[in-house]
C-alpha cells in the first residue's frame, strides 16, 4: 500500500458516499445518470467475485463490500425509490455500444484466458468508460449541480491517483499491469475536459454550465 | 505473476 493508492481509494469511497448521500438527502436523482451507476455496479460485481475465493486483508474485503453495497443501493434509489425524479430523457447514452465492444476486448486481450481473469479484465475496461453516460447527460442538460461536480471530481481523481500508484509500484516493486494502466489512462483522459471546467468554474464558486 | 499482485488493488 502507498499514499497514492490509499488517497485514491479514499477519494473513490468519498465519491460513492457523496452520491449516495446527495440522492438520499435531496430525495432526488435529477442530473444523475442511472446508466453509469448500473455500469459501476457491473464493474464492482465482475471485479470483486474474488471476495468469494480469496482473502487479502480486512481493508481489501471491507472496501469491496462497501463499494458493492453502495453501488447497488444507489441503483436501487435511482430506479426504484426515487424513480419519479429520474431524468430518463437526458440519460440516453446507448450503453450497449460500450458493453459489447468492452466485452469483446476483454475476451481478446487479457492476461489469462480464465473466467475470473476475463471478468476482471472486463471490469477494468468497462470502468474506464462507465462515466460516459454521466458526462453525456451533463452535456445534454447543459449543466450539473455543484454536488454532482464534487462527486465527479472525486471519482476522476481516484483513478488519476492510481496512475501515480502504478508509477510508485513500478519504481519500488518492479510491478506493473499494462491492462490496468492503459485503461486507467483512458479513464483519466475522459475526465480532463471535466477537470478543466471544475477547476476554472466550480472552484471559483460558479455553476458548472455548458457550453463552457 | 504481474496479475496476482494487481489483485490486491481495488
Amino acid at each position: 500500500m502507498n499514499i497514492f493508492r490509499l488517497t485514491g481509494d479514499l477519494s473513490h469511497l468519498a465519491a460513492i458516499i457523496i452520491l449516495l448521500l446527495k440522492i438520499w438527502k435531496s430525495r432526488s436523482c435529477a442530473g444523475i445518470s442511472g446508466k453509469s451507476q448500473i455500469l459501476f455496479a457491473i464493474v464492482f460485481t465482475a471485479r470483486y467475485l474474488d471476495l468469494l475465493t480469496s482473502f487479502i486483508s480486512v481493508y481489501n474485503t471491507s472496501m469491496k463490500v462497501i463499494y458493492i453495497g453502495c453501488a447497488y443501493a444507489t441503483v436501487y434509489l435511482i430506479y426504484a425509490k426515487f424513480r419519479a425524479t429520474y431524468d430518463g430523457n437526458h440519460d440516453s447514452f446507448r450503453v450497449e455500444f460500450l458493453v459489447v465492444p468492452v466485452g469483446g476486448l476483454a475476451v481478446l486481450i487479457n492476461h489469462t484466458f480464465s473466467p475470473l481473469e476475463i471478468l476482471w479484465t472486463f471490469s477494468i475496461y468497462l470502468e474506464s468508460v462507465a462515466i460516459l453516460p454521466q458526462l453525456f447527460m451533463i452535456s445534454k442538460t447543459g449543466e450539473a449541480e455543484t454536488i454532482t461536480t464534487h462527486y465527479l471530481f472525486c471519482l476522476g481523481m481516484y483513478r488519476t491517483l492510481y496512475l501515480f500508484n502504478w508509477v510508485w509500484r513500478f519504481y519500488f516493486e518492479g510491478f506493473f499491469d499494462m491492462i490496468a494502466i492503459v485503461a486507467g489512462l483512458v479513464q483519466t483522459v475522459l475526465y480532463c475536459d471535466f477537470f478543466y471546467l471544475y477547476v476554472t468554474k466550480v472552484l471559483k464558486g460558479k455553476k458548472l454550465s455548458l457550453p463552457a | 505473476r504481474v496479475r496476482d499482485s494487481a489483485k490486491d488493488e481495488l
